[in-house]
């Protein structure tokens, strides 16, 4: 499933 | 990744490690905000819940579990280990003044209205004012610890950086997000005075005085 936010950002 | 965005993370890794080694090996956590410590410890844990739905990189994966894993030993250094040195009369910020707003405003305004997707925007916001504990019990004081004004530059920076970093991705990747934009600059900002004071008083100085 493709995250809606950028979760590779910390 | 971009050289803001690394420069970024390692600012917010210097920031945390600062603070924690600051309290080991002074032994005392005088002067610290154990209620900022608790907001970041909740920031962590509400945004990286997707370490346990996905993974993205070995370098995302280790920086995620060191944040959230420094965050709870700084508050467990605060609030048991050190319990003893912890200034509760000075932090005095009533937190749920924070946790509320910021918990309505992530439901009403987020990218997709998904328990982690919600949480995700809670942690975006709630990062933004969670130092706020912190600068009050300071501006209480009247003066912070040298070392600790270190910590507050790193943390300030770190934001400051990635703001930089999604000017960066905007032009060059078309890269958008508003939520973490527009609670980057509000997060940044609350430092600017922080900032300056640090900048023209801070050198040399055994102790950070602020005005009151």
């Amino acid at each position: 499933e493709e995250a809606v936010t950028d979760k590779d950002e910390l | 990744m971009n050289i803001f965005r690394l420069t970024g993370d390692l600012s917010h890794l210097a920031a945390i490690i600062i603070l924690l080694l600051k309290i080991w090996k002074t032994r005392s956590c005088a002067g610290i905000s154990g209620k900022s410590q608790i907001l970041f410890a909740l920031v962590f844990t509400s945004r990286y819940l997707d370490l346990l739905t996905s993974f993205i990189s070995l370098y995302n994966t280790t920086m995620k579990v060191i944040y959230i894993g420094c965050a709870y030993a700084t508050v467990y250094l605060i609030y048991a280990k050190f319990k003893a040195t912890y200034d509760g009369n000075h932090d005095t910020f009533r937190v749920e003044f924070l946790v509320v707003p910021v918990g309505g405003l992530a439901f009403l305004v987020n990218h997709d209205f998904s328990p982690l997707e919600i949480l995700w925007t809670f942690s975006i916001y709630l990062e933004s004012v969670a130092i706020l504990p912190q600068l009050f019990m300071i501006s209480k004081t009247g003066e912070a610890e040298t070392i600790t004004t270190h910590y507050l530059f790193f943390l300030g920076l770190y934001r400051a950086l990635y703001l930089i970093n999604w000017i960066w991705r905007f032009y060059f990747e078309g890269f958008f997000d508003m939520i973490a934009i527009v609670a980057g600059v509000v997060q940044t900002i609350l430092y600017c005075d922080f900032f300056y004071l640090y900048v023209t008083k801070g050198e040399g100085r055994s102790q950070l005085s602020i005005p009151t």
